[in-house]
């Protein structure tokens, strides 16, 4: 069983902690420091990172591939930071390709991107121009799950609103995102849990791995402030918990096998006809 | 009596809400929807707006001029997103200039920005490129008071760890803040006020004009979340009564002969060498 998920997003969204809370470990690192020289200059390049761990679930092992692009956004001119992101779902598409081709196919090894989480900034208003861009550029690539990140940010009536906005461009824009499909052949059970999981599209999310205690005395994992404690698996707090279960428990293999039998195929298709 | 605040971020870092709560009226709308074409487009252009109010402060009139400039950090290319403020910060010095060399001079109207506000995306990171060009670019023409947008996206630990790299930051890149400077005169009362208010810098801020109940009942202006209640006017929540005391309580005068004295000066005289 393996899972490749790439996670985008501006610097500071809280990446590295949302991958670490899916999972429970520590699977990346909180950012290298940037350089003092870096900072200043107006193209801060876009590199690519892989981040490999062997993830128990429920007894399963499961390799999981985390893909991260540390520089995405970061520039004063960042009118090419997407194409990095694109070339590289393109480069695993093409590695597969030429696997599938050879006489001996053993071996394949499956690194095409599964799912692609974009981080929206919890702004409030909506989609930023870098946000449209880039999800337009990967979205017939790669099953795109948008999340607002640090949903903690925005209070309950925000976050409905700032949903809806969200909805309303990515209609406008034509991009698609992730939908869990063939649910209409699941038992009635199955149906109205994937139907709550997609009422609370895009999610609005929130990550902790760090242990806090309640004001009613419970441990949990979640954020420590001074007015309040924020629980990441709680359901009123965030939509974390649904996350879970959309990338992780439910819906790992349609993700798989839409990665492999349509966005693969079209690419494929596409790449010979040229 | 005239005050004349410049307030730049990108789009959805409580601006609006702030320069609201500073004064406790509604001064700025919140942003009016972005077009959805222009969402996509990847230059998006930044404009100067400015807004004027009338507001009482203890019984005395104050002329509040509000500068914001909708656009800024918006585009996928920043590049030139700062030449537009600072150019508006140039023509109000020139208009000045212009004013004071009349015969007449006895209605000069003095326009030139006082104190600049630039907001700081709360990644918990560091300073990003952007960050340090606009910085850059203004810093020896406003009296620059960089603060920490929507703090309470941070807890305590790390609004303290950003504070510190931001500072870091700061003094790497020779970007110069606004610093009250004649306290030695002062009686020891305020020198010890103002040592508080410097040790917060740069400030964490929240803004609300909202009336919210905290769990112990008492009405105050803040956010309400379901995990708790931040408190706008609660100086363990956040470092708003420092800025506003900064601003608009113990050192406007300051804030306005450093601009007339200092800033406007070396404008002039660099102006009229050229
Ligand atoms: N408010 C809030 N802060 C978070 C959340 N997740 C992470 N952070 C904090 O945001 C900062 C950046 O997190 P990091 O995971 O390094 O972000 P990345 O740069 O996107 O990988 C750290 O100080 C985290 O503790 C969240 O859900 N809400
Ligand atoms: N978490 C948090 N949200 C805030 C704060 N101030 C404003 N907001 C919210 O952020 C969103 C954008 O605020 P606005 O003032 O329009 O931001 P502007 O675009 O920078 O002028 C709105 O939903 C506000 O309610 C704050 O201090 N903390």
């Amino acid at each position: 069983f393996s899972l490749n998920i790439m996670a985008v997003g501006e610097a500071g969204l809280g990446k590295a902690t949302l991958i670490n809370t899916l999972f429970n470990r520590e699977i990346l690192k909180k950012e290298v420091e940037v350089e003092e020289e870096q900072e200043s200059s107006e193209t801060v390049s876009v590199k690519i990172k892989n981040t490999t761990a062997e993830i128990d679930e429920d007894g399963v092992k499961l390799k999981l591939n985390v893909i991260t692009a540390p520089g995405f956004g970061e520039s004063v001119n960042n009118v090419n930071s997407w194409k990095i992101i694109v070339d590289e779902i393109n480069s695993r598409f093409d590695s597969f390709l030429e696997a599938e081709s050879r006489i001996n196919r053993s071996t394949v090894n499956d690194e095409r991107v599964h799912a692609f989480l974009y981080f929206i900034e919890p702004t409030g208003h909506s989609l930023r121009a870098l946000d449209i861009t880039l999800m337009k550029q990967v979205h017939e690539k790669v099953n795109l799950i948008p999340v607002i990140a640090k949903s903690d940010t925005l209070t309950g009536e925000e976050i409905a609103e700032f949903k809806q906005r969200i909805l309303e461009d990515i209609k406008y824009q034509g991009i698609k995102t992730f939908q869990p499909l063939d649910f209409e052949n699941d038992e009635e059970e199955t149906v109205l849990n994937t139907k709550q999981i997609l009422s609370k599209f895009p999610f609005a999310v929130v990550g902790s791995t760090k242990e806090v205690e309640t004001p009613d005395g419970r441990i949990v994992r979640g954020r420590s402030y001074p007015w309040g404690v924020i629980e990441v698996d709680n359901e009123d707090h965030n939509d974390f918990i649904k996350l879970r279960q959309l990338l992780v428990r439910n819906f790992l293999e349609e993700l798989k096998e839409h990665t492999a039998n349509t966005l693969y195929e079209n690419y494929r298709t596409e790449k010979l006809n040229r």
